[in-house]
């Protein structure tokens, strides 16, 4: 049984795509079965492993749309024991279709991972930037969230809407879902903004902070030029050592 | 005849809101009448000068679901020559309506517009992270388009699909649309990977892109908690700067 976790925030460009990516490698250098699923028709995942979206046969659009076996969207990585879903929508005719198809049925996306959890210990979700029915969907599939909250802006306004986004999903559709941890993202432990944000939002969020936070490094802005997780690259770096401490933390819990 | 400019890019956190904010309040600065509309329904524009989007009486939800008189959302800033309309859709299902409204009639946002152009010279619409209908219906009440990328990734594969979408626009519904131009933002001047992308996107896009880039500098990120426009409270900040020298270049065109 398989824990899916969904990486979302309505907001751009807070390293959700760089969070599921890096985390799912970590989980899997530490030898437990990861999957991460593009739902986020922006490609960012099939960028992140250097698959061109639109030339994949089979991805998360043909899962969705024609209804087939997940089995066959799945691909397999550089990384033993990490497996990719990637976003294979073409255009926005094609995006429009996926959300009406998840718009119709709220629980598609939670059947068809259910097709393939026994193979997989943790499944992430990347999210796109809205709070829309894609992102909906993968709230009802999740058994827990994770929000990125990027260490140079901190709006309560924009996670209480989250939040009550993810208290509404519960209440109708997904009774256990619940909050995995708020990882700050891009941290810049050297200025007061940074040590700022953290402290506003331990005090709003109290134990859900995650301990780890992830430092701003370019090496984590190149790794989608790399084509590859960050840990493949350059092991040593700040952020490859981040994701792998977020890694434990999360699989110890 | 004001110019409408969208501000577009479906990645996220790329600098869309910032560039909107900056660029309306450097045009006010230099004497010209500007007005910022938050099309984006996460508030960016409303947290930037300090207004909750879900407390203002009237906005871009009222003036396009329930059609009241685009004069009635417009609201005045600290700046003079400075207005803005903010996003006041307070809930997913409003996000739904307002959604709908331009799906069905995508002229709606031009007309609405239409009814203010007398009093301004420059119109900036901050766009949400996303090709969807809000995307839409800003490109087609545009004159141009101006798309920010980020100086630390840039996909080529992404600005095709908007390219593609734009070519879309312009071919069934505004026949003048143009590229206003490339925007370099968040630039680290100092990194292999800032002067790479650079590079990058000149070959890709040649005189398209802006002579001004922006760099990265906490001080921008600092501007939404300071709610209000960098000019504001760093008049000599290297961000008040470049957006001021990015005023320039588009007024005198
Ligand atoms: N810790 C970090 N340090 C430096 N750059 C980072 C870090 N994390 C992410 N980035 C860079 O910031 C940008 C945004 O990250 P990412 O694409 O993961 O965010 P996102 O939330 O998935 O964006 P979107 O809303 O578009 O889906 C990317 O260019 C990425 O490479
Ligand atoms: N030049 C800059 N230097 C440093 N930080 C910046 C710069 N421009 C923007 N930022 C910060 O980066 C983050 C993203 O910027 P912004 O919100 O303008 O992007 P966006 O494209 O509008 O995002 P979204 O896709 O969510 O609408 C914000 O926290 C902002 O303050
Ligand atoms: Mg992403
Ligand atoms: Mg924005």
């Amino acid at each position: 049984m398989a824990k899916v976790i969904a990486v979302v925030s309505q907001k751009g460009g807070v390293g959700k795509t760089t969070t599921a990516v890096n985390l799912a490698a970590s989980i899997a250098a530490l030898e437990a079965r990861a999957l991460v699923v593009g739902i986020d028709p922006q490609c960012g995942v099939s960028t992140s492993f250097g698959k061109d979206g639109k030339s994949v046969s089979y991805g998360v659009y043909n899962m969705i749309y024609h209804d087939i076996p997940t089995t066959e969207a799945i691909l397999n990585t550089d990384i033993q024991f990490l497996d990719v879903i990637v976003n294979n929508t073409a255009n926005p005719e094609e995006e429009d279709q996926l959300v009406q198809a998840l718009r119709k049925d709220r629980f598609k996306l939670k059947d068809k991972l259910a097709e393939i959890d026994k193979f997989y210990d943790y499944i992430l979700l990347d999210c796109p930037p809205a709070l829309n029915s894609l992102t909906i969907s993968s709230m009802i599939a999740a058994n827990s969230l994770l929000v990125p909250v990027q260490g140079e802006f901190f709006s309560m306004d924009s996670l209480g809407k989250l939040l009550r986004a993810a208290r509404e999903v519960a209440k109708r559709y997904n009774q256990s879902l619940f909050i995995e941890g708020f990882l700050l993202t891009m941290v810049n432990y050297h200025t007061n903004l940074g040590k700022k944000i953290s402290e506003n939002l331990k005090r709003a969020m109290g134990d859900k902070v995650f301990t780890t936070s992830i430092p701003r490094t370019v090496r984590l802005a190149e790794a989608p030029l790399m084509k590859k997780p960050i840990i493949l690259f350059d092991i040593n770096s700040s952020g490859s050592k981040a994701y792998l401490s977020l890694a434990q933390e999360i699989m110890t819990k």
